[in-house]
């Protein structure tokens, strides 16, 4: 499988709607 | 103009590690179950300056923590092969069902959180892990082995809510069918065991316990208090298993935060980043796309990438590439792992924009570095991802660049070794 890695992921608001089968991403989150 | 909506401006010194911390961040966002997020390597990482490790040495750790998710899905396929039908490993038999492969489940690109376990309670410092499911600690009397640790080891004697699980109970044998986790029974006392590769695991006894974080307190929290535990664990007390299984941190604690939580992880190790549970906390930026499942990896969150583009140019890749094996999304994973005809075409794309730098020798796994000796500030083309839904993640350039010195930076994604894989 490709992978996301957490490099990629960092400054992101990475949202988990676990429930809701949804997974958000907006910048500038720190 | 038009670079400036294509490429980043950037001082080479924000990409590069600083000895101080810069509390900063994010903690004018706490709220009651918003919790400090650093690298474990850092200097804001409560484990201090002797966890850190090269960026060599971490690579090197990324593709054992790579090997390890490429193999739960090989070895889920053995298991059902050999007994046509989805079965786990019992702890007894696990070295013979379960195959000794490379790989530690911790890597160095890892991130550390604080949360308190036991009555009174005790801060433990866990690796927080979206790549799997079990919770456990270290604990007293560490029969077999402990990693040396920051924090005191837990000792379940001293706590008032502390309780073993019996083998006859339902929950005994449900562990086991956590991936990854494999169960015994030890005079009637219920033992889990985690196996991550042929370094990394953790065997103890499957436990019940009080666990809280910020002001939010959970009673009869099920986690692995671990007697024999050996692997790169730097200095953590143990994991924070944020996968989606039901005993994952998320599915235990699912009454109250509905099985709803965020993350920023920080630009650098001198940053603090914020990890919380329960919606709000997050920006209204964030756009959403679906999150998948695959049957065969029920642990992980599987996202749906269509596309890459680099420095404003959507690359003409096969939306076939990115669907046949699919991606998943993990936060002990460094460096983002493409199938090969998709890294081939941005590192084309990515060398043909950057070639006013010097190219110099591969880094690990990372095979196109530059030079930047002779510049404090360079240009970088933006890297973005499309997701389905037409949801884009523009990479920030922390996240387009790593490396540990001037003399060679390089771009922060790899190939697998096969578009199916």
């Amino acid at each position: 499988v490709a992978i996301l890695g957490n490099v990629q992921q960092m400054t992101q608001d990475v949202v988990y709607d676990v429930a809701g089968g949804k997974l958000g991403f907006g910048s500038g989150g720190c | 103009r038009g670079e400036a909506e294509t490429h980043r401006s950037l001082l080479l010194s924000s990409l590069l590690p600083s000895a101080a911390c810069d509390k900063a961040s994010p903690t004018g966002l706490k709220t009651a179950t918003t919790l400090d997020l650093t690298h474990k390597h850092g200097p804001c990482s409560p484990l201090g300056p002797k966890s850190q490790t090269s960026p060599a040495q971490i690579l090197q750790q990324d593709k054992d923590r790579v090997n390890w998710l490429h193999s739960r899905l090989t070895t889920t396929i053995d298991v059902e092969r050999r007994s046509g039908r989805k079965k786990r490993p019992r702890l007894s038999d696990s070295a013979v069902t379960v195959p000794a492969r490379d790989g530690s489940l911790v890597s160095s690109g890892n991130f550390i959180v604080t949360v308190n376990l036991g009555t009174p309670p005790r801060p433990l410092n866990l690796i927080f892990d979206t790549g799997s499911d079990v919770t456990w600690t270290q604990c007293q009397p560490c029969a077999k082995f402990c990693h040396k640790q920051l924090d005191p080891i837990f000792d379940p004697a001293k706590s008032a809510t502390y309780s073993n699980v019996s083998c006859e109970q339902a929950v005994c044998q449900r562990y086991g069918d956590v991936p990854g986790v494999s169960r015994g029974c030890s005079a009637s006392t219920c033992l889990y065991g985690i196996q991550y590769g042929d370094k990394s695991f953790s065997v103890g006894f499957l436990a019940k316990e009080k666990i809280a974080i910020g002001r939010d307190s959970f009673d009869d929290f099920y986690f692995g208090c671990g007697q024999n535990n050996l692997g790169l664990f730097g200095g953590s007390a143990g994991l924070l298993g944020l996968g989606r299984d039901e005993f994952s941190f998320v599915s235990q604690t699912a009454s109250k935060y509905g099985k709803f939580f965020s993350y920023c992880l920080p630009s650098t190790p001198s940053n603090v980043g914020k990890l919380t549970f329960g919606k709000g906390g997050y920006s209204n930026r964030v756009k959403f796309t679906s999150l998948l499942t695959k049957p065969e990896l029920p642990s992980f969150y599987f996202v749906d990438v269509v596309g890459v583009s680099v420095g404003g140019k959507k690359l003409t890749i096969p939306a076939s590439i990115f669907s046949s094996a699919g991606t998943l999304i993990d936060s002990g994973t460094v460096i983002s792992r493409l199938p090969p005809t998709a890294y081939a075409a941005i590192r084309a794309e990515f060398r043909k924009q950057m070639s006013r730098y010097k190219l110099t020798e591969a880094l690990s796994l990372l095979d196109t570095c530059y030079d930047f000796s002779n510049f404090t500030t360079i240009s970088v083309p933006k890297v973005s991802f499309v997701f389905g839904g037409g949801v884009e993640l523009a990479v920030a350039p922390a996240g387009v660049l790593y490396g540990g010195s001037k003399k060679q930076i390089c771009l922060a994604l790899a190939g697998n070794g096969d578009d199916g894989d």
